[in-house]
């Protein structure tokens, strides 16, 4: 038996935000830890990495571990169903093929249910090592989702350089190049308003766009995200979720013919 | 000109 209870179904709403794009089904691993998933977008160039620990929700039970198939558009209409203050309790038998969706309004006055039938989804999984990166960006989300879409104005790539002045973003097109620079502020009070910049060598990236644009989906999740870059490898977007977990975006970098 | 790389090439397909 998998059961798993949340108390705001916007969390999950948000989530899905930040993947739906990306992904059309994907399979939820469900373990005693929590909830993860990752999938491939479906021209391999990019991958999401999402993890729930137990801890984030309210009332978790997972006797064994299961993994549910699931269409993302499915699963987001049924999601759309649910006000952003319910409750919403995910539950599934061990050897089923639904899940159950509950919504239990603030006030308990409306419970709703959906049921579900899951999928058999036989997809690849990437061994992703933790590793140190050469250089880190944290800056607020919502800063790095407004370069993403004004520098898309301009061209299909960005090229990310990280330099002791600071991170210069630069895209150019037929129209022109625009370039948005951030320089180094970590003495800024407000934690998530920072931008705190590592680095142990300069570099420079370049990358799609199109996929940074799918990645800032999860603004709403987070207030701060960080870029984690080392030449030659794909480049790491995460956005934290709350204490509790992590959305991960991977993008294979440009390479020079 | 770039290409754009694949992230099969990159890690491992468990």
């Amino acid at each position: 038996m998998f059961e798993a209870r949340m108390a705001q179904a916007a969390l999950l709403k948000k989530v899905l935000e930040a993947v739906k794009d990306l992904v059309t089904d994907a399979n939820w691993d469900c373990t005693s830890a929590g909830i993860s998933l990752q999938a491939m977008d479906s021209s391999h160039v990019s991958l999401v990495s999402l993890l729930m620990r137990k801890d984030g929700f309210d009332m978790y039970r997972c006797d064994r571990p299961i993994s549910l198939g699931i269409n993302i558009a499915s699963m987001t209409k049924i999601m759309k169903c649910a006000n952003n203050n319910d409750a919403v309790t995910l539950r599934a038998e061990d050897e089923g093929d639904t899940v159950v969706f509950t919504f239990e309004s603030a006030d308990q006055e409306k419970v709703s249910e959906f049921e579900m039938k899951l999928m058999d989804i036989d997809s690849e999984h990437l061994g992703i090592p933790e590793r140190e990166h050469t250089a880190t960006v944290k800056m607020p989300a919502s800063e790095f989702h407004g370069i993403c879409r004004d520098l898309s104005t301009i061209g299909e790539t960005v090229q990310v350089s990280v330099t002791k002045e600071g991170v210069q973003f630069t895209a150019s097109g037929d129209t022109g190049k625009g370039t948005i620079t951030l320089r180094n502020n970590s003495s800024v009070d407000e934690e998530s308003q920072q931008v705190v910049i590592t680095m142990q060598e300069e570099l420079s990236l370049s990358f799609a766009l199109r996929y940074l644009n799918f990645f800032t989906k999860a603004t709403a999740l987070a207030d701060s995200v960080t870029l984690s870059m080392t030449a030659d490898l794909p480049l790491v977007v995460e956005y934290r979720i709350e204490d509790t977990g992590y959305i991960r975006y991977f993008l294979a970098p440009k390479i020079d013919d | 000109t770039s290409t754009q790389g694949r992230l099969d090439s990159f890690f491992k397909v468990l």
